[in-house]
């Protein structure tokens, strides 16, 4: 199991400091072993956004930690790719620019796989093709509801 | 293999037989904050096979079978099917011929959980088999569940380790 | 101390279970003891989101449970009111319509402290009587602009 | 007691000399992620008297002082002021009668902190002592920072109790 950790390893970290840029319009990022033994050593993040000086992923902000986490989720995603990929709410601690981009990267994510996205993002919304509205007209039961974009920003302000 | 329909009833807030239909590659799922979809990923770990109550958020699995509201009674099951269109023979293995794969768990207030795929009653190993080598799975890291994403930002580099092993 | 905890637990509970009401729009709340003895007990929070039947905090959902969360810091906040409060982006898990709440409740606190609110939220902005942006123009370097709401909604996506 | 202003030079992401005035009851704080919002709460933690690099999101409390960018240089100290306007003479003791009451921290490399009120050199605890009652310090509760609510859900019985703990 010590080869296929290493292995595992070498691969995410591939995949991590290619999802990284993507996502943040630039800077780089890799992942760094604690120690020299395969089989105890931690795994440490390190991120530079751009413009910014390298560091670890506790000195960076809540939105920038965020989407490095969500960088490294891809990255993991892709070690072992599933017909299809499930996000609840990751793009809730991003600004507009930031949604934009991981609107992007679900594009393109959405070639390989079916993407489901859980949001109350009204970009995110308009960048599905196709949205499912849940409600819960009577309390507490669920009902699902089929919906265009600009009903769904109605259903989330309801 | 496309993902085609969720069928769920008695399952948490879907109490009524519901289905939840992906027909398109990026899906969105809205609504206001309490109304049920994070529980429609539970129901995807679950049928799966996901034996833990507490990554389902409950405290037993039978926090899984609808308990009631202001204006409805408990029911005693839940029940919970996934439809794929393995046209493609993406699954490997004895299901790989089929056009059409259903995966089923229902669950009752005895505590016993029954798995069928394609009506025919299997063991929760032969779900697990069925999926392996696909990349999904209960803890697969196809699904990204409500506040993982801030687990990862505060874990420590050994907990990040035990994720990449898990994924390995 | 074991009076002054008595105390404070008393009059939190009843502070908290002013608050959810009115961040939900209904339902109650309120502080539950695990044990008799006052000097080593654990408290537990028992929420009833309105139409839904009552449960711990751990059976809602995201954003019920931060809704719960934020009202239990009003609850903390009133123990002791200080001249300002600033909150940092407690609304990011919130759908519209409880946003509208969470701002009706600054505009009730407003009265008695100033209020500092960051946040990502169009419906926040809105209800700020002045916004103050920050930008990092040059990488690395943060700087205040004075912003009307228009502007604020531009700097964010941008 | 009204927050007038704060003025901050080489703390963490603002390097110049830079003022953030509060002029109305409802203040919003905006701009994208990273730019600095949550480095002005740390400001006002710190000048309070914070003594925790751990809880100002550092390392060690070096870290509070710009470490440079991609065209800066590190600089040599922080400097955190907070200006409030005690006309109604709500803070007690010595300094009630002060209309305006400036509170200052300075940090340099060599790690010694030095606390003004007025620009009169004090000790930290004379800091913390005209904030007693004003229901204002490092740790109030009138400070709700990022993901704090998100540690209040996850938190366990005995940990919610050492919250309450801390605001009797
Ligand atoms: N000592 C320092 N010197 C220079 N820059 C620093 C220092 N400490 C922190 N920073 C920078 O400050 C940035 C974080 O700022 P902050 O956490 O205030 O962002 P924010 O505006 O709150 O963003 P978000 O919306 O994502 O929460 C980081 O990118 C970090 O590089
Ligand atoms: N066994 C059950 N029976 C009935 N209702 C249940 C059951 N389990 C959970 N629920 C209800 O489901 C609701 C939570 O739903 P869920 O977590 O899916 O919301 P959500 O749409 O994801 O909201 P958010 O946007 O806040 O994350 C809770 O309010 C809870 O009362
Ligand atoms: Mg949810
Ligand atoms: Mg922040």
């Amino acid at each position: 199991t010590r080869v296929r950790f290493e292995e595992t390893y070498t691969i995410l970290n591939k995949n991590f400091s290619n999802y990284f840029p993507k996502l943040f319009g630039g800077g780089k990022a890799s992942l760094s072993l604690t120690s020299d033994d395969w089989l105890t050593t931690g795994i440490t993040v390190l991120a530079q956004p751009p413009g910014k000086r390298n560091s670890t992923i506790h000195l960076l902000s809540g939105g920038e930690k965020a989407l490095t986490a969500v960088s490294l989720l891809f990255g993991l995603f892709e070690l072992n790719p599933a017909p299809f990929c499930i996000m609840d709410e990751v793009d809730a601690p991003l600004d507009d620019a930031n949604v934009d981009r991981f609107c992007d990267t679900l594009r393109s994510l959405s070639q390989h796989a079916q993407i489901i996205v859980i949001t109350h993002n009204k970009i995110t919304m308009q960048a599905a093709n196709n949205l499912i509205g849940v409600t819960m007209n009577e309390p507490g039961v669920s009902r699902i509801v089929s919906v265009d974009v600009e009903r769904a920003i109605e259903l989330v302000e309801s | 293999m496309k993902l085609k329909k969720i069928a769920v009833s008695g399952f948490k807030s879907f109490v009524d037989q519901t289905n939840v239909r992906f027909s398109a590659q990026i899906v969105g799922v809205v609504g206001p904050n309490g109304c049920g979809k994070s529980n429609i990923i539970d129901a995807v770990r679950w049928v799966m096979g996901e034996s833990s109550a507490k990554l389902l958020r409950g405290d037993s699995m039978e926090d899984v079978i609808f308990n009631g509201s202001s204006t409805r009674k408990p029911v005693g099951r839940a029940s919970v099917e996934l439809l794929f269109d393995n046209s493609l023979g993406r699954i490997k293995g004895y299901y790989q011929s089929f056009s059409e794969i259903s995966v089923k768990r229902i669950l009752g207030r005895d505590g016993k959980s029954d798995y069928r795929i394609n009506d025919k009653r299997v063991r929760r190993k032969d779900v697990l088999d069925m999926f392996r080598g696909t990349g999904l799975g209960p803890r697969s890291y196809s699904i990204i569940e409500q506040g993982m994403v801030s687990r990862i930002v505060e874990s420590k580099p050994e907990e990040l380790r035990a994720f990449v092993e898990e994924a390995a």
